[in-house]
Parts: C-alpha cells; sequence; structure tokens
C-alpha cells in the first residue's frame, strides 16, 4: 500500500500570467514527482499540487523566491487519509 | 435483509458494495430499472449500467457517467446516489416522470473500475486506467485524455508515467471503447454528462480547441441555468464555460467526442471543492453533493426532455 506521510497538498494562488509560466515549468520537473490535482491554467483558479516530503522545501522556496502566494490545503497527507479510512470502517461496521 | 434502505449513501464503499447496491436498486424498482453490463475493464471487471426506461423502442437516452478518474470518489458516489433518486422518485416527481415517459436514462457508475479498486487497495492518489502499455515502466492511461476528439493534441502528455498520459491510440483503453461502443450501437443519445471533481466548474465543448462549439449560445445559457439550481441548495458557485476557456486546452475529453458525434448536450460537472480538501472530501460531504449536482443534471435533463432534436 502506497502511503503518504509528510506529503502536503498546497493551493498555489498565481496573480499573473508569468507566475502561470513558471508554474508550468515547475509541473514539468519529473524529480520532484508533483501530483498536480488542478493544474496551472488561469490566474482565476487556483493550482493546487500535492508535494512529497522530500520535495517541499523545494518547491517551497521556488514559490517564495518567485513572490507566488500559496497556502497549505492539507497539512499531512497521510492524516487525511487514514481519517477516510477510519470512517470507511465505522460505517461499514454499521 | 439486504436492500436499499440499509445502504449508507453518505459513506464511501467498496466497488464490491457499489456493485451489490446497484443490483439492489434494479431488484427494488425492476419496473423501470434494468442493470446492463456494457463490456469488462481491462482487468476483466464489468462495467455496469443501470437503464432506466418505462419502455418503448430506441427512445432517446441520456447518458451520464462517474468515476472516470478513478480517486475522484465522491463522483462514484454521488452517482449511487443520484440513481436511487430516479429510481425512487418515478412517479412522484412529476418532472422525472414526464422524463422517462418520453426518454431513457443510461447511468455509469464506475467508469473505471480498475483504478478505483486501486485506490481503495493500493495508492488513494490513483487516477488513470490500470492499462500494462507494452514495453513501457509505467502503468495506465488517463481515460479522458483517451477519446477520439482532436487525440493527442495539446493538454494531454506522450509520457506514459504521467498522470495526463494520452495512450498510444485514441480509445486504446477498454474502459473508453466500451461507452463508444455502446452509444454508436444505441444511436439515439442526446446528452452526455460525465461527473468529475473537484473546482466546481459546469463546462461544455470544447477542449482540444478554443473555438466556440455550434450550440454555444444554447449550451451557455443552459449551463447558466444548471449552476444556477446547484447553487439554490447550498449555495455551491459554479463557473460555466467551454474547457477551453474556463480552464485550459485539454485534447482527447470525452465531452468533446460525444459533442462531435452529435450528442448537442455535452456537458462536464466538477464537483464541490471546501477548499480544504481537494478530492478528499470527508463522507460528511457527499449527499449535499449528491443533492445539489442532482438538481443541475435535473435542469439539463429537462431542457433535453423539452428540445428533443
Amino acid at each position: 500500500l502506497e502511503t503518504f506521510v509528510g506529503h502536503q497538498v498546497l493551493r498555489i494562488k498565481a496573480s499573473n500570467e508569468e507566475q502561470i509560466k513558471q508554474l508550468q515549468l515547475l509541473e514539468a520537473l519529473e524529480h520532484l514527482q508533483l501530483d498536480f490535482w488542478l493544474n496551472p491554467s488561469t490566474p482565476a483558479l487556483p493550482v493546487d499540487v500535492r508535494i512529497p516530503f522530500n520535495s517541499l522545501q523545494a518547491v517551497k522556496v521556488f514559490l517564495e523566491s518567485n513572490n507566488i502566494e500559496y497556502s497549505i490545503l492539507i497539512e499531512d497527507l497521510q492524516v487525511v487519509l487514514d481519517e477516510e479510512k477510519q470512517d470507511m470502517a465505522r460505517s461499514q461496521q454499521r | 435483509e439486504r436492500g436499499s434502505n440499509t445502504f449508507n449513501y453518505g459513506a464511501y464503499h467498496s466497488l464490491a458494495a457499489i456493485y451489490e447496491e446497484l443490483d439492489n436498486i434494479a431488484q427494488e424498482h425492476s419496473s423501470i430499472v434494468s442493470k446492463l453490463k456494457i463490456g469488462e475493464s481491462y482487468e476483466k471487471r464489468p462495467l455496469y449500467v443501470l437503464k432506466f426506461s418505462t419502455g418503448g423502442t430506441n427512445r432517446p437516452a441520456i447518458w451520464i457517467d462517474a468515476g472516470i478518474h478513478s480517486r475522484e470518489w465522491v463522483t462514484q458516489a454521488s452517482a449511487v446516489w443520484i440513481a436511487n433518486k430516479i429510481a425512487s422518485d418515478y412517479g412522484s416527481d412529476p418532472s422525472i416522470t414526464s422524463l422517462l415517459k418520453k426518454m431513457d436514462i443510461f447511468l455509469l457508475a464506475v467508469t473505471n473500475p480498475d483504478g478505483y479498486e486501486f485506490t481503495q487497495t493500493k495508492n488513494r492518489m490513483w487516477r488513470k486506467t490500470r492499462s500494462k502499455i507494452q514495453g513501457s515502466l509505467c502503468v495506465g492511461v488517463d481515460p479522458n485524455r483517451n477519446w477520439d476528439a482532436g487525440f493527442g493534441g495539446p493538454g494531454a502528455s506522450n509520457n506514459p508515467c504521467s498522470d495526463s498520459y494520452h495512450g498510444p491510440n485514441a480509445n486504446s483503453e477498454v474502459e473508453v471503447k466500451s461507452i463508444v461502443d455502446f452509444i454508436k450501437n444505441h444511436g439515439n443519445t442526446v446528452a452526455f454528462l460525465t461527473l468529475h471533481s473537484y473546482s466546481q466548474l459546469l463546462m461544455y465543448p470544447y477542449g482540444y480547441k478554443c473555438t466556440k462549439p455550434a450550440d454555444y449560445a444554447e449550451l451557455d445559457t443552459l449551463g447558466r441555468a444548471a449552476a444556477s439550481s446547484v447553487r439554490s441548495l447550498y449555495g455551491t458557485a459554479y463557473k460555466v464555460g467551454s474547457i477551453c476557456s474556463t480552464i485550459y486546452q485539454a485534447s482527447g475529453g470525452s465531452i468533446d467526442w460525444s459533442y462531435d458525434y452529435g450528442i448537442k448536450y455535452s456537458f462536464a460537472f466538477e464537483l464541490r471543492d471546501t477548499g480544504s480538501y481537494g478530492f478528499l472530501l470527508p463522507a460528511s460531504q457527499i449527499i449535499p453533493t449528491a443533492e445539489e449536482t442532482w438538481l443541475g443534471l435535473k435542469t439539463i435533463m429537462e431542457h433535453v426532455r423539452d428540445n428533443t432534436y
């Protein structure tokens, strides 16, 4: 079973097309193993991306050094998945 | 005793439990609901469609599918709730009753069963099919980039390890081909509605190109009416527009194929985003999501019913 301890999901708000382009560059960096839940498209829509623990630091430095605003949508993904599993188990018992 | 009244629609379920519930709905409403197998997935799991019909032959039909991206669990869960809603409301809701007197509805609740099973047992983040590509290290194709509509164009990847990999050729994924063949054999589908999550968008063609569809004005007006129906229940606000103008150019998508095939009323719903969980919506959100989505679907279906072409 694949686990996601320490993975975070960031919600990124690009403020212009230039920043959208920068995020699309980020999308192309396969070694970071980013999972875009919402792909960079227009500044009107957020960009949500799941980031493995090992890539977190690098991505946050990239965003901050380019003044790209972001917030943490999910602090630790595995915690949410564990809650989901417990929820399912409870409902099955019921 | 097993039956729909014991099924918890406000919870996520295994594939087996969902399939059992589809059986329950068909058995408990056998006068209008039947279960069809339209094909098998890559790993040989059945693709079950519920047909809602009051008879007649080859009536105009509305197609609804969910779960083509397997990790978007709220779409499969909403589809099961919607199936029970249609069956239960027939005879009491004048709108659904009159619709089923004229048309049929086909509902595919789990479009990507291999992927769904994989999210339940191995990797919750899995989105694609589970097909093995000859000579490739990676598994799976994005089933919503695999349709014969601008196939291989912008917004899809030719890298088999990418989550938006379009596959070796259009309809390479048996899950996609089964739907295409079913709709072509049926020959009288007039609406194609597909449920995705998330980001609260109601989209119409095109995605593979950024030109307006011939029916742009009608689709945009109908989309806005459906979005306001969704909003009327809990205030969930949707953006409405073509795929290309709303998000980005994305080739090989299902509603582009259905529209180009002549199915005028082709829409894709991206269900609610609470701003906290992405597609990992807690089970407590299933029923409110399904209820509001149903109002949007109903608005579109009523328009289709009254504007057959």
